[in-house]
């Protein structure tokens, strides 16, 4: 049950992240995010590299869910 | 160890990040 609310949770935030529903994140889409939340462009981009994984620039969602679920997990132990 | 330092502080801006996420989703309608 954890892990289907984690998988919910990782669908809709990158949702949240990719408005245009392109299927991945741009490091664009990630920095647009600075006027609705409150972390500045260079917090943004931390979090942009820290996801992606393969470093290629782009956020599947693979990467976004397997770095949510670290976090998710992490929070519920 | 510099290495081990930067892992923890972005763990702590993905934190960061992930509960504003979710902060917003609850703070809204």
């Amino acid at each position: 049950p954890g892990q289907l609310d984690m998988l919910k949770k990782a669908q809709e935030f990158f949702q949240t992240c990719d408005t245009e529903g392109k299927g991945f994140i741009a490091k664009k889409d990630m920095q647009r995010l600075h006027n609705e939340l409150p972390l500045s462009l260079e917090d943004l981009e931390d979090v942009f590299d820290t996801l992606d994984a393969d470093g290629n620039g782009f956020l599947t969602p693979e990467e976004f869910t397997s770095g949510f679920s670290h976090f998710f997990f992490s929070q519920n132990n | 160890d510099p290495n081990m330092k930067a892992g923890a502080t972005s763990e702590g801006v993905l934190a960061n990040f992930f509960n504003s996420l979710l902060s917003k989703k609850t703070g809204s309608p």
